[in-house]
């Protein structure tokens, strides 16, 4: 059986919240590393592939591998029903009907308790190959984000170029262009306001800013988000959790 | 205009 208690239910609503709109139905694929998610989006564009390390439960016990099959926004509804600080236990047998969800708040005064049914969910599992990207760019997560929404108002499209001197997103739509430069640069009194910018070998490619957009949902995860790049290969997107992360791929656009 | 790429062109089922 799966027993897995969590400090916040924060990071589980934040995690949903985030994909939902990317994801319908998907399996948490549970096992004695943790809790691990992958899934393609609808038009087979992005891939979400998260883990919730078991190091980051308290207590965390999974006897054998569970995929459990869940509609997110199903799961949502009953997350909405947590409050951030409250202890969340999800518990399943198994071969599970139902998930187990409950909620403790801080002062352990108030007990929630909610069931939802899975679903039998066949999913393609996608191997994702180790990469050396020729760019790798740690910026503050709100900073992409509002890069995104700003360039996302002129066109559907944002070419990422980075090079020695810096990352430039840029785009061009019927009103016009816009662009963002990002240089390197160190805060020492806040290191997640720092923007750092690895580079092997000049990249330049062009991506759906809808979907981009759609990654920064995850934005409260963490200050910093990390965009890895390498020439004709799919866009990494991370955002660092406590013992896990949530990454998000996006394929290039092609061509002009 | 430019065309979207498939992810399943570049990760494998496995």
């Amino acid at each position: 059986m799966l027993e897995a208690r969590l400090e916040q239910a924060q990071i589980l609503k934040k995690v949903v919240e985030a994909i939902k709109d990317l994801v319908q139905d998907c399996n948490f694929d549970c096992n004695d590393a943790g809790i691990q998610l992958q899934a393609m989006d609808n038009s087979h564009v992005a891939l979400v592939s998260m883990k919730l390390g078991s190091e980051g439960f308290s207590p965390y016990r999974c006897d054998r591998n569970i995929a459990l099959g869940i509609n997110l926004n199903s799961l949502m509804k009953v997350l909405r029903a947590a409050a951030n600080e409250d202890l969340l236990t999800l518990k399943a047998e198994d071969q599970p009907d139902s998930l187990n969800l409950l909620f403790e708040s801080s002062s352990q005064d108030r007990l929630s308790e909610y069931d939802i049914k899975l679903m039998d969910i066949d999913q393609e599992h996608l191997g994702i190959p180790d990469t050396e990207y020729a760019a790798t760019i740690t910026l503050p997560s709100a900073e992409f984000q509002r890069i995104c929404r700003d360039l996302s108002a002129l066109s559907e499209s944002v070419s990422i170029e980075a090079n020695k001197d810096g990352v430039k997103f840029a785009c061009s739509g019927d009103i016009g262009n816009g662009s963002v430069t990002l240089r390197p640069h160190t805060n020492v009194e806040d290191e997640d306001k720092s923007t750092k910018i690895e580079l092997t070998e000049p990249v330049n490619l062009t991506f759906s800013l809808k979907y981009l957009v759609n990654f920064c949902k995850a934005s409260s995860l963490s200050a910093t988000v990390r965009l890895c790049l390498s020439n004709e290969v799919p866009l990494l997107v991370e955002y660092q959790m406590g013992a896990g992360y949530l990454r998000f791929y996006l394929a290039p656009k092609i061509g002009d | 205009m430019s065309s979207q790429r498939s992810i399943s062109s570049f990760f494998t089922p496995v």
